[in-house]
């Protein structure tokens, strides 16, 4: 699975995922990438959500639609929001991970297993990439 | 309208390789991969474009390379062909646009964005979505253009366990691909 999120000069902001889904993979299943609310979601009042992993759980538990809702009830800053989901979705086998960005401030990448392949651009537009903890 | 500060973060997958069997030539590869989805969407966003190009270019360029599960490269179902997912929303208006169990777009996420702007849907999945994707003109490959002798041979070694009723020892980059 591989996505994107994005914020531009107007503040608007956009999410993308695409996969192939798991190896060996019964024909006809469906992970939570192309489910809005699950693997992808955008509310510029919230932010924008990339997922990646067990899909079953992410869809069963909203999760992008969760971290927006968190984050425009305003009980959490996004960073706070992301880890603390991550987490939760790991306690319920929801192995994986999540990239998001806000209306401000720095991209937010967190998993809860041994590595994701990420990276994200800083204000000057310089490229880190990262695969491990 | 005051202009706020760029940014950008991509993902290739949480299932990696376990930092042990990464060789180095590897680890370089995929460090250039996610270095060039993310020239390909900075370079719209620096140059003002929307989010939604700058998101929909990043994913095209990982789609694009076949180290990451999506688009050229994806893994393969128990039947041994791809079948592909993707998905695209803009939070200006929450437009959104998705595909399911779609094999021959290139791109998977050019499609959902396609059905997003010219379905009148959200989501839409196999044979009818795919086609929908031809009547809009999308350009169609076959499946071998998609599979890789990597993918190939994870899903030989899984068929076989499962065959053999042996547990499911799998490293994430196996399973999740």
């Amino acid at each position: 699975t591989v996505g994107a999120v994005a914020r531009d000069v107007n503040g608007g902001l956009a999410a993308a995922t695409s996969t192939g889904g798991y190896t060996a993979k019964r024909p006809g299943r469906v992970g939570d990438a192309p489910v809005i609310g699950a693997g992808t979601f955008a509310d510029d009042a919230s932010c924008a959500v990339s997922c990646t992993g067990s899909g079953e759980v992410f869809i069963r538990y909203t999760a992008s639609a969760e971290l927006a809702a968190r984050v425009r009830l305003g009980r959490e800053k996004l960073d706070e929001a992301a880890s603390r989901l991550i987490a939760e979705l790991g306690a319920r086998d929801g192995e994986g991970g999540m990239i998001t960005v806000g209306a401000e401030g720095a991209p937010v990448l967190v998993f809860n297993c041994s590595g994701m392949y990420r990276g994200y651009t800083d204000e000057e537009g310089v490229l880190w990439t990262a695969i491990h903890r | 309208m005051t202009k706020t500060l760029p940014a950008l973060a991509i993902h290739g997958g949480a299932g990696t390789v376990p930092a042990h069997q990464l060789d180095n030539e590897s680890r370089a590869a995929y460090h250039e991969g996610l270095r060039t989805a993310l020239r390909a969407g900075w370079k719209l966003l620096h140059a003002g474009a929307p989010a939604l190009d700058a998101v929909m270019a990043a994913v095209k360029a990982l789609e694009d390379d076949t180290l990451f599960n999506a688009g050229r490269g994806a893994v393969l179902t128990s039947a041994g062909r791809p079948e592909m997912d993707a998905a695209i929303m803009r939070g200006s208006d929450r437009a959104a646009g998705a595909v399911a169990g779609i094999c021959g777009p290139r791109n998977p996420v050019e499609a959902a964005r396609l059905v997003m702007e010219q379905s009148g849907h959200v989501l839409m999945m196999g044979k009818g979505a795919e086609a929908f994707l031809r009547e809009v003109g999308m350009e169609f490959l076959p499946a071998s253009y998609f599979e890789t002798a990597r993918r190939r041979a994870a899903l030989e070694l899984e068929l076989a366990r499962r065959a053999s009723g042996a547990p499911d020892i799998r490293t994430d980059a196996d399973r999740h691909g």
